[in-house]
Parts: C-alpha cells; structure tokens; sequence
C-alpha cells in the first residue's frame, strides 16, 4: 500500500515539481558551477513559502539570474531537454526594473506551476530572469523549437497575462541561434 | 492522467494564507 506524506494531504500538490535556481559569476568557478539549486518545491504552499522568503528579482546585484526549472532540468542551452529548445525571450528597459520587472517574473511563475499552458505545458523547461545593466530580460524556456503550435500558445499566454501591466512584446529564439551569434543579430522565429 | 492547474487569482490568494 502507498503511503501519502502528511503533508500532501493538506497542502495542493503541482503538477510539476519545480527547482529554484541562483546564478552568480565568480572568478573562481565555471559558469556551471556559478549555477546554484537553492531549493525545490512540489506544492502551492511551498512555492510561495521560498517565493516570499527570497530577495525580489529587482534587489539582485547586476549580472545574477532567478532561474525555475522543472526537476531534472538545468538552467543552460546545454542540457538535453533544452538543447533542440529556444526561449520566448522579454526585453525590460532599465526603467522597467523598478516598476515591472517583479509582477512580470511572479506571472510567469504563476503561469509555469499553474499548468496555465494546459497541454502545452508539457513543452515548457523553464524561465530565467537576467539582471543586466543594460536591460533585465526574462525568458521562458520551451523543449523543441519546431513546436510552432505550442511555442505560439505559450507565447500567447505570456503575452495575455503581462498585459495586465503594459504593453510587451515577446520574441521567440531558438538557442542553437542564440548559441551561434551574439548581441542584437540573433533571428527571432515569431514575435508576438 | 489529470493535469493539475491553478488559476493565477487562487494561486495569489493562497500567497499569505497561512
């Protein structure tokens, strides 16, 4: 017989269980090992018990990154269930830091651990802000970058969701583009 | 099986129930 944790009994389990991750460059370490887990959660109320007890995206130093990945899934290009993937990619200005960069990361949370891509949801990796001088961005990661139907319907449902703030738009990226060019050259395959 | 989904305005509610 299965034995249920007493926990799950009260709590309201995700679909998905997620990891929250904290990226910060230090010399003495590769890139990957700057990648930190800092903690996963498979219920609403222990997303919001690590969600509430975190720094804002907006207090982080310039050059760190939030990442949340479903378990199993590192937050880089090279991991096998990223690599044939791309992002759908938010560009903030710097003013946007202030004022909008935290409800835009908290909604593409809520989205991801909501399951609010329905049967697409499947095809969703993760997200990543990136705190930069020259502009915050936020991306979603998606798992095939030849997914147009589900890349379009994610996209949309970020897109719907943010508007509750400002306009936005959200180009999609394959990595293996990102990988190859840097800068403002990358091709976008959609833009909604 | 079922998925599992949450409105956003539930998932906000439960943000401060303790």
């Amino acid at each position: 017989q299965k034995t249920v944790a007493p926990d799950m009994l009260i709590k309201h389990p995700l679909q998905n269980t997620w990891t929250l991750w904290f990226f910060k460059i230090e010399s003495n370490r590769s890139w990957e090992d700057c990648q930190v887990e800092i903690a996963s959660f498979n219920t609403v109320e222990d997303f919001w018990a690590l969600y509430n007890h975190i720094e804002p995206a907006s207090r982080l130093k310039v050059g760190c990154d939030y990442s949340m990945f479903k378990q199993g899934i590192k937050p880089m290009w090279e991991d096998e269930h990223n690599c044939r993937g791309g992002r759908w990619l938010i560009n903030l200005n710097k003013q946007q830091r202030s004022t909008e960069l935290d409800n835009f990361w908290m909604e593409v949370l809520l989205l991801m651990i909501g399951e609010s891509f329905e049967e697409h949801s499947d095809e969703v990796c993760g997200a990543v802000v990136n705190v930069r001088g020259k502009g915050d961005k936020i991306g979603v990661w998606t798992a095939d970058a030849k997914k147009n139907d589900s890349i379009l319907k994610i996209g949309e449902k970020c897109k719907s969701q943010l508007k509750v703030y400002n306009h936005v738009a959200l180009h999609y990226q394959a990595h293996s583009a990102a990988q190859q060019k840097t800068g403002s050259a990358i091709r976008c395959l959609f833009t909604i | 099986g079922t998925r599992i989904i949450y409105e956003r305005t539930f998932l906000l509610q439960m943000r401060n129930s303790p």
